[in-house]
């Protein structure tokens, strides 16, 4: 594995985007997974719409049927995956733009620009996750968001922080070491990709700690899962 | 080291809190006039500012609070400090169902060599 890795440096993820005031994460980590998945699968970095998942994706959770996606009301990235194999793919953000709110779908499957070939979830293991990253692109992952609300920047490695899971991102590579703007700490870290926008974080970017003595902060590893993008010329 | 655990967050119980108190009136009201032009935020009229200004305040400290639970980042005034902390899970987070239980219907990624 190496030290250090960023999928930012090797063109696979898109621009930050901005969810607004709707509860619709879920669809921006699926489809940041998503643009990397087929980055890797055909060399071309595709900006894919969230809204077509708001609108159209209404998928239940096979071992919990109450569990369904719901547009702003919230939905999970697994779910996600199923419905886009089920439906065929995903189109771009340009031909199914975001609004930010749940509209009538409008799914054309002649304009499907990525298709999902399979996906999984990857142990709550760190060198199985940074493997996983560096094998597959970034990771669609869930995480406990309660200080995130007050987050400026630096790595985030909160004494005690909740392991349940309110808010989906995307896992875009890891740092060996970073140093921290307090107690100058050096905190190896997850990079992660949030979905409000660039004047949030660090541009958009939020870090956690990792490794051996911080095991799962926040629950970030907890809800890590992969997805691979079929081939097309 | 490791850092204590267990700190001090809570002032002496000696008269200066008026003091304190006050100052940290005129310092929420500044730093939220600041907060306003940064964001460019506007409310409908003078009695919905006055509770934001309220909830700004809250989050100020709390923003101290995760501060001194979270010293390795640096925590502040953010675009959702005028967002009660249940306002902002309702309106910007969405994550359903969260936690492994879900994922119990999904394959499980073959273990990859981590080692060379």
């Amino acid at each position: 594995l190496p030290a250090d890795f960023d999928w930012r440096e090797h063109g696979a993820v898109g621009p930050v985007k901005d969810q607004g005031s709707c509860g619709s994460c879920w669809s921006f980590s699926t489809s940041g997974a998503l643009e990397g998945a087929h980055y890797l699968a055909t060399g071309k970095l595709e900006v894919l719409s969230e809204q077509q998942m708001v609108d159209c994706d209404h998928e239940c959770d096979p071992s919990e049927s109450r569990a369904c996606d719901s547009g702003c009301n919230g939905g999970l990235m697994t779910t996600a995956f199923s419905y886009l194999m089920k439906s065929g793919g995903l189109q771009s953000e340009k031909d199914y733009p975001y609004a930010g709110r749940e509209n009538a779908c409008k799914f054309d499957k002649s304009k499907i620009v990525a298709q999902v070939k399979n996906f999984s979830v990857v142990s709550a293991n760190e060198d199985q996750i940074a493997a996983n990253l560096v094998k597959h692109g970034p990771l669609a992952i869930g995480i406990n968001a309660v200080f995130m609300q007050t987050y400026i920047g630096g790595v985030s490695c909160p004494y005690i922080c909740g392991k349940h899971l309110d808010h989906g991102v995307l896992l875009v590579g890891y740092g060996s070491a970073g140093y921290a703007p307090i107690r100058f700490k050096e905190k190896p870290y997850w990079i992660i990709k949030n979905s409000w926008g660039e004047n949030w974080g660090e541009n958009g970017y939020y870090k956690i700690c990792r490794g051996p003595h911080v095991q799962n902060k926040c629950g970030v590893d907890s809800m890590v899962s992969t997805v691979t993008a079929i081939h097309t010329s | 080291e490791e850092d204590a655990l267990i700190e001090q967050v809570v002032g002496g119980g000696d008269g200066d809190g008026d003091d304190r108190e006050l100052g940290e009136l005129l310092d929420a009201e500044a730093h939220f006039a600041s907060f306003e032009r940064r964001f460019g935020r506007t409310y409908r009229d003078a009695g919905e500012r006055a509770y934001r200004l309220s909830v700004f305040r809250d989050n100020l400290r709390r923003a101290r609070r995760h501060q001194r639970l979270d010293p390795t980042a640096a925590h502040g005034v953010t675009k959702f400090s005028d967002l009660t902390p249940a306002e902002f899970r309702e309106r910007y987070l969405g994550l359903r169902g969260g936690g492994r239980t879900s994922l119990a219907s999904t394959a499980e990624a073959p273990i990859l060599p981590t080692d060379g």
